[in-house]
């Protein structure tokens, strides 16, 4: 039978949970081989940050929703880690297939990029959640909130730093569905419109640095 | 997926976009 909006948003919240029944919550046997090729392993780094951004997540959320919902936020923040360790092994092994390499210890040990994956991760976890409300038309559910960039200011992470990890996520997650593929394509589109281009962004640092470099070239002619 | 603008080219990957390359 058609399904009615809000059983449409269930089956999300079904579906991601199903995914991750079979993932753990902690690094797989696969990722801890990779972080044992590291030249510096990041296994400890990995784990004290998700136990600290935990924290702040759930300290956060109850701050938003209510502090009764405690809980519920955890339980949030655990599906997002699941997720966030399954896409993370994904990108490891196309990354070792397109570049042949089995020492990922730059990338592994680069906060930022952990910071901003499992930020991706538990955008996706909330949007699925945050589906369910919108469908049912509770634009003034306590959650509205919780919607992006809210995972940007509680983890104080650089919108653009957010946005390069987007694309890697779609292409390591083939079951992520195609509203949520839509939902981070906006996420995409604001951070370009408007959040990339906040005073403190490091894209300002990035287009100095290319115009250095692109000083030696030749600009192209303007196009007539 | 249909509707996502895949940006990056083939020689590019989250490794070069975090300067771990």
């Amino acid at each position: 039978p058609p399904q009615t909006p809000i059983r449409a948003a269930m089956n999300s919240i079904q579906q991601l949970r199903g995914e991750l029944t079979s993932v753990s919550d902690k690094p797989s046997s696969s990722l801890i081989v990779y972080f044992k090729n590291c030249t510096v392993d990041p296994s400890d780094e990995i784990t004290s940050r998700v136990e600290q951004l935990g924290q702040v997540f759930s300290q956060k959320f109850a701050q938003a929703v209510g502090q009764r919902c405690e809980g519920l936020g955890k339980k949030r923040f655990t599906l997002g880690v699941q997720l966030y360790y399954k896409v993370m092994e994904s990108i490891l092994k196309s990354e070792e297939k397109r570049l042949s390499v089995q020492n990922f210890s730059k990338l592994l040990n680069n906060a930022t990029f952990h910071t901003s994956l499992l930020a991706c991760a538990l955008e996706v976890v909330m949007a699925t959640y945050f589906g369910s409300c919108v469908k049912n038309g509770g634009d003034e559910s306590p959650e509205t909130d919780l919607r992006f960039p809210w995972i940007l200011d509680i983890f104080h992470l650089h919108a653009f730093d957010f946005y390069k990890v987007i694309e890697s996520f779609i292409k390591a997650e083939p079951t992520l569905k195609h509203d949520m593929i839509e939902h981070l394509g906006r996420c995409e589109q604001k951070i370009m419109e408007s959040l990339a281009w906040k005073t403190d962004s490091p894209l300002f640092e990035l287009l100095r640095q290319s115009r250095e470099e692109g000083l030696g070239e030749q600009a192209e002619p303007p196009a007539t | 997926s249909r509707d996502y603008h895949f940006g990056l080219e083939e020689h590019e990957g989250i490794s070069e976009l975090f300067d771990c390359d």
